[in-house]
């Protein structure tokens, strides 16, 4: 496995840092981060996607809006669904009406999924090797996480249950402070490094530091399903129909 | 630090650090109290800081006058329910010599 992963710079992340607000969305900023980065991996597109819509249209599982949730539920709707909205036309408001507005958006502009799958848990080489291959979202227990600023936290937090739902989007090794774990929050860019968070890796427990290897899920995308007909795929199919129809009148 | 400095002067960056985060409390008693957990959580940001051999860093930020209790019930939301975890795939699995 490679000894460093960064998805940012393989453009896998959309680069602006999100912002939750006094909302209990981390849910859905994970979810939505983990299947941008599927969808560019897969179609080369990294399409910003609506956290709005998953906090106003997926009500019917185990997630509540600003109440909480989880992102493996929010895979599960996004299937259902057939697919999420850029944020660009269900932009987020951080606000909880549960009013579904996604029936009103005229798009075809949707990213889908085929599903989701969990890691094997307690095991961070695995984790790893999955994160080699694509972000992945997992829950931290970041209570004591609020005034981190810099460096590799190795500070207290509970190793075996998770609070907080994050996107780790890569990882490393720093020569002064040891393996980490690159972890997208979504408090806004100035908390931590810039919205980011670097999280001890390689810990003594299985769990992983602050429970990091206990809930690792990640939403999977085949290139033949995909749905996205998103504007570059879109001019492609139509100078192609073009072309053949230009040639058969030929 | 923080107990080098006298009431004054955590005041002042008090009042700076709510023009920078753009925060106004208006109620009876409110900012009195927001202040002394400003205090306390930069107390508590430079006792960690003054250890040198800390791994990283604390700071002030947008958070910084909320108790622990505030902070949990408006920014944490993440649900983690074992049911949820059933479908655990190889797809990922580490071998011993993966590449």
């Amino acid at each position: 496995l490679p000894d460093e992963v960064d998805w940012r710079e393989r453009g896998a992340v959309v680069p602006r840092v999100k912002r939750q607000g006094e909302c209990g969305s981390c849910w859905a900023f994970a979810a939505t981060g983990a299947v941008e980065g599927i969808n560019q991996i897969t179609t080369g597109e990294l399409v910003s996607l609506s956290e709005q819509e998953l906090i106003d249209c997926d009500r019917g599982n185990d997630n509540f809006g600003c109440a909480g949730g989880g992102a493996v539920w929010a895979f599960e709707f996004i299937k259902e669904n057939g697919g999420i909205v850029s944020d660009e036309v269900y932009g987020y408001t951080g606000e909880d009406t549960a009013a579904c507005k996604a029936i009103e958006m005229k798009t075809t502009r949707v990213v889908t999924i085929n599903g989701h799958e969990v890691v094997p848990v307690n095991d961070e080489m695995s984790l790893k090797k999955a994160v080699a291959y694509q972000p992945i979202s997992v829950m931290i227990s970041a209570a004591n996480m609020s005034d981190y600023k810099s460096g590799v936290y190795k500070g207290a937090c509970s190793n075996l249950w998770g609070d907080h739902n994050v996107l780790i989007v890569g990882y490393g090794t720093s020569s002064d402070e040891g393996d980490y774990w690159l972890i997208r929050n979504s408090w806004g860019p100035e908390w931590g490094e810039g919205g980011y968070l670097r999280l001890q890796r390689n810990f003594h427990e299985p769990t992983g530091k602050c429970a990091v290897a206990v809930a690792p899920v990640y939403p999977i995308k085949s290139n033949s399903s995909s749905h996205l007909l998103s504007p570059s795929v879109f001019k492609l199919v139509v100078l192609f129909v073009f072309q053949l129809i230009s040639l058969a009148l030929l | 630090t923080e107990s080098q400095r006298n009431e004054g002067e955590v005041l002042t960056m008090y009042e700076q650090w709510l023009v920078e985060n753009g925060k106004n409390y208006n109620g009876l008693g409110e900012k009195e109290r927001r202040f002394k957990i400003f205090k306390d959580n930069l107390k508590r940001i430079e006792e960690h800081n003054s250890d040198p051999n800390r791994s990283y860093e604390r700071g002030l930020n947008k958070f910084s006058d909320l108790t622990a209790d505030e902070f949990q019930a408006s920014y944490l939301g993440g649900k983690m329910e074992k049911k949820s975890l059933s479908d655990v795939a190889e797809r990922y699995q580490y071998k011993e010599g993966d590449v």
